[in-house]
């Protein structure tokens, strides 16, 4: 199957892309990627049919989203921009960083008690009382958190029943 | 420049796929 040249394209294309600074290297990763792109997407439609039907119109519906997406960002990029930067202005001025962006700061923060002291259990539990104490006192401090955090959860699980569909 | 030339090259090997898978 010629997808797999797809997805190793794609990931030389990504590694070179990361490696070098060079602009007319970038030019070269970005033909690469198309390339690995198209050669996996020419396939979709076999994957998604568990290897049965290689002609199945879905992948000319994949496609078309991503022939549409990349004209956005070619064409819209000032658009798309602007967007980000609205979104953003949104975000600080209506405080919305203290909901689901710090639950993700407090999930970082006990992966990195977890790596940071693996040997002694009784310190690593200490810290992750006092984490979670933390994280508590911030639900209370703004409880606008609590209900990003369950509203999260709910979402979560419906992508993960969706998915199992 | 770099997204239009994954654009392009996206389209060119897609279409030189499936006309190979229909040759064969």
């Amino acid at each position: 199957h010629h997808f797999y040249y797809g997805v190793i394209l794609m990931i030389i294309a990504g590694w070179i892309a990361i490696i070098y600074k060079d602009k007319n290297v970038h030019r070269i990763a970005a033909v690469l990627y198309g390339a690995g792109l198209g050669v996996f997407f020419d396939e979709l439609g076999l994957l998604l049919t568990h290897f049965e039907d290689y002609w199945d119109p879905i992948t000319y519906t994949a496609v078309i989203i991503i022939a549409l997406i990349l004209l956005n960002i070619i064409f819209f990029k000032n658009f798309w921009r602007s967007v980000g930067s609205e979104l953003k202005y949104l975000v600080v001025t209506k405080k919305l960083h203290y909901g689901p962006f710090n639950l993700v700061g407090v999930v970082d923060i006990m992966d990195e008690t977890q790596d940071k002291i693996p040997k002694t259990n009784r310190i690593v539990n200490i810290f992750m009382g006092i984490v979670l104490f933390a994280a508590g006192i911030l639900v209370i401090m703004y409880p606008t958190l609590l209900y990003y955090w369950v509203a999260a959860a709910f979402f979560l699980t419906g992508l993960s029943y969706f998915i199992k569909g | 420049e770099a997204p239009f030339l994954i654009f392009l090259s996206f389209l060119i090997s897609f279409v030189i796929a499936r006309v190979y898978v229909l040759m064969l």
